[in-house]
């Protein structure tokens, strides 16, 4: 039975990226099987993960409007145990052409009623805003993790981001959870962060990982290796934090 | 005569807000008369300046949707020399609202004729995406700021941002220019922000800022006690960096 997680929160730059990645590799490093989806027009997680778009022929572009099969867009990566669904430029054009289309939001979902069974885990990594492609993952979804960066700006859009899902929850996909809160760039040495810890876990409680992932420079430097954490610094701590995390994940859902 | 500036960049977390909050106390601290327009959804320019969304009773959203004059929904803010145009969360809708409208493009650029005069710069803080939104700002604008974060990430986005900024160019404002390229959150301790710094300078050349933005604590924290950083820690590095842009901006465009 496969869990099909949508990584998402439309505030820039919380680690949506960094988290698809290094869950991802750290949910095969113990043992599970994983898939995970770029559904980012910028495709961070294509490159982050050392594929070079000029080889990459179709995306999840294809998938979504030309109707292409998930199968044939399905890359392995260098990471033994996860595949990838990879995202090229083109796919800035999707949100538009999509308008259009019938039953527009249930695409991903199709699509991947076909793979998703040959995964323990599929990840899907969203953009940075509630439209079409984020809609389409929370649709697809059987839940929702959500980064939370440690600074002030990251309380203010969890608000629209929960009326999302309640939306999604209500009109396309009743069965949404969420799977989990997640801190990022936990900064020990300012107050503000632990200020910010404490209003996630004042606002939701036991849903907020254990895990905390800390502010890490060994995390922002792997992409440009194009490895994840595992294989660019296994023994910092932020590819520890990871590790932990995944076990947190694998064992909330026993 | 005034210069509207749209501050953007669709990769998320790269210093929009902190350069439109900050950039904008800095023109009027050199004695400009400033105007920001938070347009946005989530709104951080309006919270990162102290203004309590409870209180905004009309917003951007009621001058592009609702065709409300720009002057009645325009607040002083607690900096001398600078006030605002609020956003709320009601602006997530404008996306999808303008779809339908003839020339939605062009909204933002009409409204802003009425009240531009009266100031020096006009600064426009973007959501991360090239949506409807963003391409409204760099219709209504001369120049386009665009700030670069010194991480990996930072690059993969910028050809994106380059062809949306052609194409309105092309279609919908001839005049537009790049106003200048601002590395932000630069740390000095990692090798990653030099060779970040030294790809953006081979690629924009003379349009990059002398002025690079480091990475600063104190300006995450101003914005939670509703200040720019001018007033919350005047003597810090990202408020001597922010002045210094400030007099940049001032000169190049004499
Ligand atoms: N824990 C961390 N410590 C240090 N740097 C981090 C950490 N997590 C992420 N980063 C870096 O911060 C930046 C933002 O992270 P990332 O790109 O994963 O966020 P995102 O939410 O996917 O952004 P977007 O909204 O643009 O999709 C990246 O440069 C990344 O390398
Ligand atoms: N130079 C800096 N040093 C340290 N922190 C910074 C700096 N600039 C911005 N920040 C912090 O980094 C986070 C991201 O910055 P900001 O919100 O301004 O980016 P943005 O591009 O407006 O994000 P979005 O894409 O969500 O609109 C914020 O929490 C902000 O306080
Ligand atoms: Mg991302
Ligand atoms: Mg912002």
């Amino acid at each position: 039975m496969s869990r099909v997680v949508a990584i998402a929160n439309q505030k820039g730059g919380v680690g949506k990226t960094t988290t698809s990645i290094n869950l991802g590799a750290s949910l095969a490093y113990h043992g599970k099987r994983v898939l995970i989806v770029d559904i980012d027009p910028q495709g961070n997680t294509t490159s982050g993960l050392g594929i070079n778009k000029a080889d990459v022929k179709q995306c999840i572009y294809d998938v979504l409007i030309n109707e292409v099969q998930m199968e044939s867009v399905l890359l392995s990566t260098p990471i033994e145990g996860v595949d990838l669904i990879p995202a090229r430029i083109e796919l800035a054009g999707a949100e538009i052409e999509l308008v259009q289309v019938l039953s527009r939001e249930h695409r991903l979902k199709r699509s991947l009623q076909r793979v998703r069974d040959r995964y323990d885990f599929v990840l899907v990594d969203c953009p940075p805003s509630l439209g079409v492609l984020t809609v389409n993952s929370l649709t697809a979804a059987d839940s929702v993790l959500i980064p939370i960066q440690c600074e002030f700006y990251a309380l203010e859009g969890l608000g629209q981001l929960l009326n999302t899902v309640r939306i999604v929850q209500k009109h396309l996909n009743k069965r949404l959870e969420i799977e989990g809160v997640l801190l990022t760039m936990y900064d020990a040495r300012t107050n503000l962060s632990l200020q910010v810890m404490n209003e996630v876990q004042k606002y939701f409680q036991e849903k907020v990982y254990q895990t905390v992932i800390p502010r890490n420079v060994r995390l922002s430097e792997a992409p440009s290796h194009g490895k994840p954490i595992l294989e660019y610094a296994a023994r910092s701590r932020g590819a520890q934090c990871y590790v932990d995390l995944a076990k947190e994940v694998i064992h909330n859902g026993q």
